[in-house]
C-alpha cells in the first residue's frame, strides 16, 4: 500500500492511499481497500491520514476519521470548549474559532492522540501504521510494525525518509 | 505560505538481516524521488491534491510497493487494485475498489471524486466508468512482478485450502 497526506499554502488537507491489497485475497474481499474513514481521511478542520496495514482491522477502528475526530476534539479539550457553545463575537455571530491560528494543537499531543488509535488497531488483533499531517502542518507518523516504508517533508526544511 | 507532506510505501515485518544494503538504498531513493515530487508541487504553490496524486501516480509505477505496478497477486493470480482519496476543503471524497487493467488507481479515484455523483464505486462499474472518462489501462502482465508470484506460491504451498488463507480475517 502506497500513500501521502499534505497541506498547501493555501492551508488545505489531503489524502490519497492506493493499494494491491493482500496477497491471496478471494471472493471480492475488499477488506484491504483504502476505505474511506478508515484507511483515508481529510478535513480542514483537523487532519489528512493515510493507512497501510490489516485493513479490516482499520474499518472495525476506523482508524482515519477516529484519528480526525480525536485530534478536533483534544484541540477543543485545550483550550476549555468542549462544554461551551460555540463563542461568538459582539454581534452574536460565531467565531471561527477551528481556524484561527490562536489555536494549534502541539506536535506532541497530536501524536499521543494518532498513537492511540493505533493502539486500538493493535488491542484487536490488527497492524500496520498511519501517516498524519494536521492542519497545523506537523507531519506525524505511527505503527505498530517493525517497519514502514515512510517519508515526510516541510517548508521548514524537514526532509526525511525512513524504513524501520 | 507554510507547506508539509507525508509519504508511505507500506509497513510490515520488516527484518533488518533481509535488507541488503543495495535494496535498502533503493527503497529510500524511491521514496526519496516521491516524495520530492510532492514537495515540489507544494513549494510551487500547488494543491495538496495535487501533490498527493504526484506521490502516489509514482509509487504505483514502482514495481517496489503493493499498488499499481508490482501490486500483490489475488488467490487466482489476477491483481485487483483499491484507491482512495479525500479532499479536506469540502470532505469531498472518491473510491474505487477491486478493479483490474487501470494504470493509476489513485487518478481513478479522483475522477470518481470530481466526475461522479458517488462516492466508491467497485469492480466492472468501476471498470466501465474508467473507459468512460478515458483512463489509462495496461495489460494484465505489466502488473506482474516475479516477487510478489513468488509470495502468492509460498501462501498457497503454506496453506492446506483457501479457507485457511481467509478465516483469519473473518
Amino acid at each position: 500500500t502506497v500513500g501521502a497526506v499534505a497541506l498547501d499554502t493555501h492551508g488545505n488537507l489531503a489524502a490519497g492511499t492506493s493499494t494491491g491489497g493482500m496477497t491471496g485475497k478471494r471472493w471480492g474481499r475488499i477488506g484491504d481497500a483504502p476505505v474511506i474513514g478508515a484507511g483515508t481521511y481529510a478535513d480542514n478542520d483537523s487532519c489528512a491520514v493515510s493507512g497501510t496495514g490489516w485493513g479490516e482491522y482499520f474499518i472495525r477502528v476506523g482508524v482515519a476519521h477516529e484519528i480526525c475526530t480525536r485530534l478536533r476534539y483534544r484541540l477543543l479539550a485545550e483550550r476549555d470548549l468542549l462544554q461551551a457553545t460555540v463563542p461568538t463575537d459582539a454581534d452574536g455571530v460565531p467565531v471561527d474559532y477551528i481556524h484561527s491560528a490562536e489555536f494549534v494543537l502541539d506536535a506532541d499531543k497530536a501524536q499521543e492522540e494518532i498513537d492511540a488509535v493505533m493502539g486500538d488497531v493493535a488491542r484487536l488483533g490488527g497492524d500496520g501504521g498511519v501517516i498524519v499531517v494536521t492542519r497545523d502542518g506537523f507531519p506525524l507518523f505511527s505503527f505498530n510494525t517493525t517497519g514502514m516504508y515512510r517519508g515526510r517533508a516541510t517548508s521548514e526544511g524537514l526532509d526525511q525518509v525512513a524504513i524501520y | 505560505g507554510r507547506w508539509s507532506i507525508a509519504i508511505h510505501g507500506g509497513a510490515g515485518t520488516l527484518d533488518r538481516a533481509d535488507m541488503t544494503p543495495e535494496r535498502d538504498a533503493a527503497y529510500r531513493a524511491s521514496l526519496q524521488a516521491a516524495l520530492d515530487a510532492g514537495k515540489a508541487v507544494l513549494a510551487g504553490g500547488g494543491s495538496a491534491l495535487d501533490a498527493v496524486e504526484a506521490v502516489v501516480t509514482r509509487l504505483e509505477d514502482d514495481e517496489k510497493f503493493n499498488a499499481g505496478r508490482g501490486a500483490v497477486f489475488t488467490w487466482d493470480g489476477t491483481h485487483e487494485l483499491d484507491a482512495a482519496i479525500m479532499d479536506g476543503r469540502d470532505r469531498a471524497a472518491g473510491a474505487i475498489a477491486g478493479v483490474t487493467g487501470v494504470r493509476h488507481p489513485i487518478m481513478l479515484a479522483r475522477k470518481v471524486m470530481i466526475d461522479s455523483p458517488h462516492v466508491m464505486l467497485a469492480g466492472e462499474g468501476a471498470e466501465e466508468f474508467a473507459h468512460e472518462q478515458g483512463v489509462e489501462f495496461m495489460p494484465p502482465e505489466w502488473f506482474d512482478t516475479d516477487a510478489r508470484r513468488e509470495a502468492l506460491e509460498r501462501m498457497k504451498a503454506e496453506k492446506l485450502s483457501a479457507l485457511d488463507v481467509d478465516i483469519k480475517f473473518g
